[in-house]
């Protein structure tokens, strides 16, 4: 708020973790204390993997609560107010890691309004653990402020660490921990005096990132199954497997565009990439602009001579040029198949293809689907594409479909000084692979509604996730195989999963969230929908979007597919004005930040009704 | 006259010049589709200055919707409009808005005209005037399209061409002739140009002095970036 006549009462953020499925519910509760109405703000941020559940406001005892509503019925049924420009978009990207959701409503005087907004998301495993993010920013001393996370994590936890940006030695021991077996409590709860920036001013401490990093235990290596109410989750991560020597091609954008900072963060990164080859890895370097020059004709195993020769190169590629991705890619790709065919790589090993572009192709195939297809027909499902996509201009989405049609994943790299260990970062989650090839089985008679089963990879520090319903709902048992490709020989476990039973587990715990598996495996259903529903042909993406949808509508989620509708009380100076709560799609944040980029301010004003973004100017005139 | 394409996304400006004899009319947007038509005719100085360099600009600009039957004809005296078998007349020293079925026109007191076709366009003419006893220069004009994304993708011209974007790539900064205004090399459709990094004045919002917008400089009228030669934009008239 930005008024003292505005109190804040209480900040609550209550999460609870089951089994790495976070459920979050922000409350916010504040007071008019002015003579005369005033408008009150709620801004909250969240992680972009998060969706959307929840948002209701409590005004003068009477509640409003948000609808998910499809996104394109939600656009119709509002049409006059979009386009008279009233209705007020409520989510917005928020640096690289979260979205920003806000609102504001106009408030009688001597009157409260309690804010709530819940998220759910399935917490990704990377380089070794899990990340709970809570941002908080205040901007005002609380009476009762408190941040409380539960975790339940039946595997057992093997560490549980908290810390945050804004924690001053003083604020340090207020955070308390409790850890025991499968069950961690971390809660954080200053006083007024204790949030003070200094004695008797208003200004807070709080205003920062507050992050939990944990792992679970890791016995078995069939991983951990749990069922519960009728849904079963497995969560595979084998402990103690070699890791597989890899074949990668860095496929190295040097076109005129990288000039400057970006060409220099890329040499210092590939440099201390190439530094943590494993000897027994092979690796080729294709730096490309109009022209497609292999540092060697053919991948070359990562001896220490061989290593020095290929960084004393790295530090001499200077930008020039146009862009061929089409052509770069495909040379990558016809490396990596000569070395196969020819016996020069190893049988059992992984083969990918990092490739690390800014910008748009503009010279030999510029055609970005185009691109698509014949990167996807060279590649037949036989390696990994990996993309980073450096800075604002890159057309992400393109590098995104191409890298889940070619089992990869694209990264935003964002151009700031961090971006070499940003680089350095995506290679070490992608950079170490235990097993390729696996496939997670099921009694075909037992389960079904199965999320994606077959993974390219597992990677060291990652985890796979597969979730499903059961067909018969008291089953508390059943087969679980896990095949994959190792270093030396096959991988090959069963074992046989067994309910839980949470009321030994978590005696004294009379509900934590019943539904959870069901919510995960609909979380996961969706994201993996999502994902279809850009890659696939297209009657599978017709069909794809449409379970999402319906998905996301029965689950209520926020998803790109759907929106949170919130009418506000009506306001005395004019009619209701809907409120609309949308996913944003990295395109859409990508978008975003180019904006905020020339129009500095606009992330931290209140939500405007409408946005112009620059537009390119074409003229002719006399000096 | 100089051309200017400012590409805000990229935070870039790339430019050039275009010259010929006084009297030629080029093609500045031609869209079939939505038919819509912008010509403009060239004048030069009233004389030839002391260094010998004849300026040109455009003095006259001729613009046709066919589609919907309007026609415009703006030059340094005066602004006409002709619709349904009728012509208005407006004057520069005129303040006027003129809202039609079709077409709005604006014209201001800082001597600026903008005009919105329906549907389709939405461009501001800018007249310079110039001391009236000036030895060698006189009044001429200035366009500027303010929006173009209605127009079709086939539209062309030397400003049409330019609508739905641009890839290029700038590179190799090295010393050029003026230690102010380094060259480059730069990609663009599949051509390899030596480039210069130097400004042009948007007249926008300052008609008398304009801002300098530093932008990359296209030498020999624009050849590289254009698509074929300037002189295959001289067209017979102005309509």
């Amino acid at each position: 708020t930005n008024e003292k006549t505005v109190e804040v009462y209480r900040v609550a953020v209550d999460c609870t973790v089951t089994s790495r499925f976070a459920h979050t519910v922000m409350t916010s509760m504040a007071v008019n204390k002015a003579n005369v109405s005033q408008e009150i703000f709620f801004e909250m941020e969240l992680p972009k993997t998060a969706f959307i559940t929840n948002f209701s406001m409590e005004i003068e005892s009477k509640m409003y609560v948000g609808e998910v509503k499809e996104k394109e019925k939600a656009k119709k049924q509002y049409e006059k107010a979009v386009s008279s420009g009233r209705t007020a978009g409520l989510v917005k990207a928020s640096g690289r890691k979260m979205e920003k959701f806000s609102v504001s409503v106009n408030i009688a005087a001597e009157s409260n309004v309690t804010f709530i907004l819940t998220y759910e998301e399935l917490l990704q495993r990377k380089l070794g653990q899990y990340e709970i993010l809570t941002r908080v920013k205040p901007k005002t001393l609380v009476q009762e402020f408190e941040i409380v996370t539960n975790i339940y994590e039946p595997q057992g936890l093997s560490y549980v660490d908290a810390h945050a940006t804004f924690l001053s030695n003083e604020l340090l021991p207020l955070v308390e921990k409790t850890v025991t077996d499968k069950k961690a409590r971390i809660s954080f709860s200053p006083t007024m005096d204790q949030q003070r920036k200094c004695p008797g001013c208003d200004g807070t401490l709080i205003d920062g990132d507050f992050i939990i990093k944990y792992d679970v235990n890791r016995q078995t290596s069939l991983g951990d199954i749990q069922i519960v109410n009728g849904y079963f989750v497995h969560f595979f991560a084998p402990p103690d497997l070699p890791r597989v020597p890899k074949n990668v091609v860095f496929v190295i954008d040097r076109s005129g565009s990288m000039s400057g900072i970006k060409m220099q963060q890329t040499r210092e990164a590939m440099l201390a990439i190439l530094k943590d080859l494993h000897e027994e890895d092979h690796f080729a370097l294709i730096p490309f602009d109009s022209s497609i020059e292999p540092w060697k004709e053919s991948l070359i195993k990562a001896t220490k001579e061989n290593v020095a020769e290929a960084m004393a190169y790295v530090k001499k590629i200077n930008d020039r040029g146009a862009t061929d991705i089409n052509g770069a890619v495909l040379r990558g790709v016809e490396m990596l198949v000569q070395g196969k065919q020819s016996k020069a790589l190893p049988d059992r090993s992984v083969d990918m293809i990092i490739l690390l572009t800014d910008g748009m192709p503009n010279v030999g195939v510029s055609d970005t689907s185009m691109i698509q297809q014949n990167v996807r027909s060279a590649i037949g499902g036989n390696m990994s594409l990996f993309c980073l996509g450096f800075g604002n201009g890159v057309d992400y989405g393109f590098l995104d479909v191409m890298s889940q049609q070619n089992k990869g994943l694209a990264r935003r790299i964002y151009e700031a000084s961090d971006a070499t260990l940003q680089l350095q970062g995506f290679y070490d989650e992608v950079s170490s692979p235990l097993l390729s090839e696996v496939d997670l089985r099921y009694p075909d008679n037992a389960v079904d509604l199965l999320t994606t089963n077959h993974f390219k990879q597992l990677f060291n520090g990652s985890e796979i996730v597969v979730a499903g319903r059961l067909m018969d709902n008291d089953m508390d048992n059943f087969l679980v195989e896990v095949f994959g490709q190792g270093f030396e020989e096959d991988f090959k476990v069963q074992g046989q999963a067994r309910a839980l039973d949470w009321g030994v587990m978590y005696p004294d715990e009379e509900y934590i969230f019943g539904d959870f598996t069901e919510r995960l495996w609909a979380y996961l259903t969706i994201q993996q929908l999502l994902d279809k529903s850009k890659t696939g042909a297209s009657d599978e993406k017709a069909n794809a979007t449409a379970k999402a949808l319906d998905m996301s509508l029965q689950y209520s989620f926020v998803t790109p597919l759907t929106s949170m509708v919130v009418t506000k009380p009506e306001n005395e100076d004019g009619p209701d004005s809907p409120l609309i709560a949308d996913k944003l799609t990295e395109e859409q944040r990508q978008q975003a930040e180019k904006m905020s980029g020339r129009h500095y301010g606009y992330a931290s004003s209140p939500p405007r009704l409408a946005y112009y973004p620059p537009t390119p100017t074409y003229f002719v005139d006399g000096d | 006259p100089h051309f200017m394409i400012e590409l805000p996304d990229r935070d870039d400006a790339l430019c050039f010049n275009i010259n010929d004899k006084p009297g030629t009319i080029f093609s500045l947007v031609r869209d079939a589709q939505s038919g819509i038509l912008v010509n403009g005719q060239i004048i030069g100085d009233k004389k030839i200055p002391p260094d010998g360099k004849i300026n040109t600009y455009f003095w006259r600009f001729g613009i046709i919707h066919k589609n919907l039957g309007v026609r415009l004809e703006v030059n340094t005296q005066d602004i006409s409009v002709f619709q349904d078998g009728k012509r208005i007349k407006l004057l520069w020293s005129d303040t006027a808005s003129l809202k039609g079925p079709n077409v709005d026109l604006l014209v201001t007191k800082d001597r600026s005209l903008k005009v919105t076709l329906k549907d389709s366009v939405k461009f501001v003419i800018l007249l310079h005037k110039v001391w009236e006893k000036h030895p060698y220069h006189r009044d001429y004009l200035g366009f500027y399209t303010l929006d173009s994304h209605l127009l079709s993708p086939s539209v062309h011209g030397l400003l049409g061409q330019f609508y739905h974007g641009i890839e290029y790539e700038v590179t190799d900064l090295r010393p050029g002739e003026f230690p102010e205004k380094p060259d480059a090399t730069m990609f663009v459709k599949g051509q390899e140009l030596n480039v210069t990094r130097g400004w042009q004045r948007d007249f926008r919002n300052d008609v008398k002095n304009g801002e300098n917008v530093p932008c990359w400089f296209i030498h020999t009228n624009g050849t590289g970036l254009i698509d074929g030669d300037a002189t295959d934009y001289i067209v017979s008239g102005l309509f």
